[in-house]
C-alpha cells in the first residue's frame, strides 16, 4: 500500500493509494 | 486551425463545443480537443458507439477489462454526471476540470467528500470507511487484522469527526482536508497541462479558428 507503516497512516490516506484513484494511467498511452 | 474542417466529431453522443467547454473549465480550446482525442480513443476500445462504459473507463484505468475496483467504480460513478450509465464528453471534461492544476482547491476537496460518501448520505459514515479500507487491502493484498482496522478507524475519526457523531460532514472534512493537504494530491493531475502535446493529432481534427484558441 505505501512505505509507511500502514498502522500510523490515518484511514484517508490508505485508501488515496488505491490504483483506482490514479487517474493518470488514463493519459497513459 | 481551420484548415481541416470536420463534423465527425460533432456525431458523437454527447459531443460539445470545444469553445463551450473551455469557457466552462480551466481548460483551454486546444486543450478541450486534445482531450477529445482521449476520450475517442477510451469510447471505441470495447463498443464504438462514442460513449465510456463503465467497462472501458476500467480498461483504461488498468489497461484490464476484468479488474473490480470499488474506488474505479465511485469515480465512474462521479464523471457519470447524468447518472445514464455512461460518461460522454461533456461528461468526461466537466469531471476531469476537478483535476485540473488550476482547480480550486475547494472544489477538488467536494469532489474527494462525494467520492468518499459512497452512499450519498451527505456524511462521511464510518462503515463506509471500513469498507474502503478492507476494499484497499484486498487490492494491495496487505494484511491486517480487524482490531488493526478499528485502531485505524478510530485514530482517523477522532481527527476528522470533530463534533463525534461517528460521521463526518462536508465542514468537519474540509476542516480534516486542510490539517492533511496530502490527501487532495490525488486530485491533481500534471497530465492535464500537457495534454496538447500528449495527442498533438487533435490539430487534424480541430473545428475552430485558431483565433478562438
Amino acid at each position: 500500500v505505501a512505505s509507511q507503516n500502514p498502522v500510523t497512516m490515518n484511514a484517508f490516506e490508505l485508501i488515496s493509494t488505491s490504483q483506482g484513484l490514479n487517474l493518470g494511467t488514463l493519459f497513459e498511452k | 486551425m481551420g484548415c481541416f474542417h470536420s463534423t465527425a466529431s460533432r456525431q458523437f453522443p454527447g459531443y460539445e463545443d470545444p469553445v463551450f467547454l473551455a469557457s466552462q473549465t480551466a481548460f483551454s480550446v486546444s486543450e478541450v480537443e486534445a482531450l477529445f482525442e482521449l476520450y475517442k480513443s477510451i469510447s471505441s476500445s470495447v463498443i464504438d458507439d462514442g460513449l465510456i462504459s463503465k467497462e472501458e473507463f476500467q480498461l483504461a484505468l488498468f489497461k484490464n477489462k476484468k479488474k473490480e475496483n470499488l474506488f474505479a467504480n465511485r469515480v465512474f460513478d462521479l464523471f457519470d454526471v447524468k447518472h445514464k450509465g455512461v460518461v460522454d464528453f461533456g461528461d468526461f471534461v466537466r469531471t476531469l476540470n476537478f483535476f485540473h492544476p488550476n482547480a480550486s482547491q475547494e472544489d477538488k476537496i467536494d469532489f474527494t467528500f462525494r467520492l468518499y460518501d459512497l452512499d450519498g448520505t451527505g456524511f462521511i459514515e464510518r462503515q463506509e470507511v471500513r469498507q474502503m479500507l478492507i476494499a484497499i487491502l484486498c487490492e494491495s493484498e496487505l494484511k491486517l487484522a480487524d482490531e488493526t482496522i478499528e485502531v485505524i478507524l478510530d485514530k482517523t475519526f477522532q481527527e476528522a469527526d470533530v463534533n463525534q457523531d461517528g460521521k463526518i460532514d462536508r465542514s468537519e472534512w474540509q476542516q480534516f482536508v486542510s490539517r492533511n493537504p496530502s490527501l487532495l494530491k490525488i486530485m491533481t493531475l500534471p497530465y492535464l497541462r500537457d495534454i496538447t502535446t500528449t495527442f498533438p493529432s487533435f490539430v487534424f481534427h480541430s473545428e475552430v479558428d485558431e483565433m478562438a484558441t
